[in-house]
């Protein structure tokens, strides 16, 4: 995907862990592919 | 190698994060530096990202880190606020994104690193799953590959032992053959096959230059182009300086920048034309010149008006596409004070009164490389720089002024004496942070701002 300023992004499945335990977030990263 | 350097900025207490924040001025951004380490990838580094940095605000014992957030950009330095600061700037932190302990969100759990809220809002937030859930889903993060990038963006084509021309320091109109020995973040330490060591090895001699400075060339170049060259002293023995000690290796043309081509037809400089020029030994005028000679491939010997010795030697090699040479009349039309021959005066200096003079003709305006390139750089913003008069230095500067492509710089708490007209993408000029994660010593200000 690309934002208005043609920034092509691909989104990711991250883990975090923290004491309380550990869970997964969606993110963006940079498009490696691009 | 820290003895062939002046002062460390880090020893000296210098921050480039504090320093920017105390005089309000900005950095140049590396969008800026066609050369530094990442500048490609680096429009993908903005405010609003997300990273994992060390939390430096924990009793723990063992290294934890925590979810921070860019809030602001200085070259290669971010300002991030831990995760669950808000509003609250007390415990921001300057960080290098090229240091290793900045990392993509998800680092942690693939490295089996803990992530610990610091202790000031560790109680504060009840729910830290759902608060995290709520700034992170959507969000923006490094690349996962952003050292790896990094590592690969500072790859250098030279290594101790390869040989080289360089112009002679000694006598600016003629090359010498020289051996890389070190090479920083690209910056190559260069020992003159002949420039002698001390009675303890100290090197007598030696050059700092980037390896795409048009300063450096193959081993061949000077007779191919008809360049002047010293021939090696074979009576200086080198052999006890590791540089010298592997079997020296001849580089080639494509470990170098390749420059615009020119053509030389009917139309190109000629000896006696007229022309104005930085001055190689004071980087801060550009004066009134002549080229003295032309060589092959698009270069001119250079010789500054009314200051010459006579033989040659104070003679100075540009190519046609250099930033350095400038058609007559430009300093005028760009209000910069052209530095003019003894027995002359601004007030009663102009150009057709001078080639009428001399009876000489000046090198017609389409032979420069005076095109105007959108940079980017603007008078305020803070860069690292060379000083190029001591090149082994990289100095905290300021952009003073800006004059198409040229940039004048001035170095921090220096005279404005010192300051140096540089082009627009010389190799020489890099982002505010490129000396910490290149390892290069920074010298600090002198003196208080």
């Amino acid at each position: 995907a690309a934002d208005a300023t043609g920034r092509k992004w691909e989104q990711k499945q991250v883990q975090i862990k923290t004491l309380e335990g550990e869970f997964s977030v969606t993110m963006w990263a940079s498009d490696d592919k691009k | 190698e820290s003895r062939a350097f002046g002062q460390d900025a880090t020893v000296a207490g210098f921050d480039w994060g504090s320093y920017l924040e105390k005089s309000g001025y900005l950095a140049a951004p590396l969008s800026c530096f066609r050369h530094a380490p990442l500048c490609a990838q680096w429009e993908d580094i903005y405010v609003g990202l997300k990273v994992e940095v060390l939390n430096t605000h924990t009793a723990l014992p063992s290294k934890v880190y925590w979810i921070a957030t860019v809030v602001r950009l200085a070259g290669y330095k971010a300002l991030l606020r831990y995760e669950g600061f808000e509003d609250d700037d007390s415990c921001d932190l300057w960080c290098n994104l090229g240091t290793a302990d900045v990392h993509p969100i998800g680092w942690c759990a693939v490295n089996s690193k803990l992530l610990v809220p610091p202790q000031e809002v560790h109680q504060k937030i009840k729910d830290w799953k759902s608060y995290l859930m709520e700034r992170l889903v959507g969000a923006h993060t490094l690349p996962v590959d952003f050292h790896v990038k990094m590592a690969d963006s500072m790859r250098c084509p030279f290594r101790q032992g390869v040989r080289l021309e360089v112009v002679d320091r000694s006598q600016v109109s003629r090359t010498r053959y020289a051996v890389v020995d070190t090479i920083i973040g690209g910056r190559l330490r260069l020992l003159y096959e002949d420039g002698g060591l001390g009675a303890s090895g100290e090197v007598l001699s030696d050059f700092w230059c980037h390896m795409w400075s048009s300063l450096v060339h193959p081993v061949g170049w000077s007779e191919r182009v008809g360049h002047t060259i010293k021939e090696t002293d074979k009576n200086v023995n080198m052999s006890s300086h590791p540089a010298f000690r592997k079997v020296l290796q001849d580089s080639v043309p494509n470990q170098f920048k390749k420059l615009r081509t020119v053509y030389m037809g009917d139309t190109f400089f000629e000896e006696g034309m007229k022309l104005e020029a930085i001055d190689p030994l004071n980087l801060g005028n550009i004066c009134v010149a002549s080229v003295r000679k032309v060589l092959l491939d698009g270069y001119i010997m250079v010789g500054i008006d009314g200051v010459e010795i006579g033989d040659g030697s104070d003679w100075f090699c540009y190519h046609a596409s250099s930033h350095a040479i400038l058609p007559v009349g430009y300093c005028q039309n760009n209000n910069i004070i052209l530095t003019l021959p003894p027995g002359y005066v601004q007030e009663s200096f102009t150009w057709p009164k001078y080639l009428e003079e001399m009876g000489a003709v000046a090198a017609p305006r389409r032979l420069f490389n005076t095109d105007a390139v959108g940079h980017g750089f603007t008078a305020g913003m803070k860069i690292e720089a060379v000083d190029l008069m001591e090149p082994r230095l990289v100095c905290v500067a300021t952009v003073r002024r800006c004059v198409g492509r040229l940039l004048l710089l001035h170095f921090d708490g220096w005279e404005p004496e010192f300051d140096q007209w540089v082009d627009c993408q010389s190799p020489e000029i890099y982002p505010v942070g490129w000396c910490e994660i290149t390892g290069y010593q920074l010298q600090p200000p002198i003196g208080p701002e």
